[in-house]
């Protein structure tokens, strides 16, 4: 089955 | 100090709904633009954003930035208190160690008065980069609602394709499979219902149910909902309200 990303993998912590 | 009056309080209602069951903890940041919440889920899956305008209130008072750290548990209990006609006040002071809420009725003639301790929340702020995305579906915020609901009974994930002909919602199971494909239809007589595509390429995305199951929640409070996806990246489920919006950021499913 398709592996669930990390939303945090898109966007970077400010 | 903070003082922000909203003449229909149902519209915080709504957002709350929307957004408390996704998010336990999160803080209201308040300046002279409006209200503004930005959290991740749990599970930093997903991402909500929420900016609610200055000028979606009357009056609307921010002296200086505030960041009000609510359990958003608490807070809608607390509004369910109000009814769907009042007029709902938000106040906090500098210290901001509580919100104040004043639910007033249309009548003006019954006034209650509510006080929810406030929470410091350390919370990451996520910068979310300006993106261009391959196809954006504009559609009923119903429907897009009653497919998610109805491809839920087969699988915890959707596939979302979308071409220059339509969206097609496809969901494979143990018990079988369904699909519902919506033609882009921009010339139909209610424009409410009509599904639009904006289409730089076809892409073809795999998402969690639960979690769009979770963001129609949203559905009370637009008629449209907007679909912004590109290859390998969050989907975006925009609900555009007349002073503000609610964003949600959903990471896809990847790989086989």
């Amino acid at each position: 089955a398709a592996a669930q990303v990390s939303i945090k993998s898109f966007f970077h912590t400010v | 100090m903070l003082e922000a009056r909203l003449q229909t309080g149902a519209l915080l209602k709504k957002v709350l709904e929307a957004i408390k069951e996704l998010i336990t903890d999160a803080n209201f940041d308040c300046s002279d633009n409006g209200i503004a919440l930005q959290a991740m889920d749990n599970s930093h899956v997903a991402l909500v954003a929420l900016l609610l305008r200055h000028d979606g209130f009357e009056p609307y008072r921010c002296d200086r930035s505030l960041a009000l750290g609510v359990n958003l548990v608490s807070l809608s209990k607390v509004l369910r208190c109000a009814g769907n006609d009042d007029i709902i006040t938000l106040k906090a002071d500098d210290t901001a160690d509580v919100l104040s809420l004043t639910f007033e009725n249309t009548d003006n003639d019954r006034i209650s008065e509510y006080e929810l301790k406030l929470m410091d929340i350390d919370s990451e702020h996520l910068g979310i980069p300006d993106t261009t995305y391959e196809a954006v579906v504009q559609m009923s915020s119903a429907e897009f609602a009653r497919i998610c609901k109805d491809l839920q009974v087969l699988s915890d994930s959707v596939q979302i394709d979308v071409t220059k002909e339509g969206v097609k919602f496809g969901a494979k199971g143990e018990l079988g499979s369904g699909a519902v494909t919506l033609k882009q239809n921009g010339n139909v007589d209610k424009e409410e219902e009509a599904t639009l595509i904006e289409l730089q390429q076809n892409v073809s995305l795999n998402f969690s149910l639960k979690y769009l199951v979770n963001f129609t929640k949203a559905t009370p409070l637009a008629s449209r909902v907007s679909l912004s996806m590109s290859s390998e990246v969050p989907l975006l489920v925009e609900y555009k309200m007349e002073a503000g919006y609610i964003r949600y950021y959903l990471a896809p499913k990847i790989g086989e």
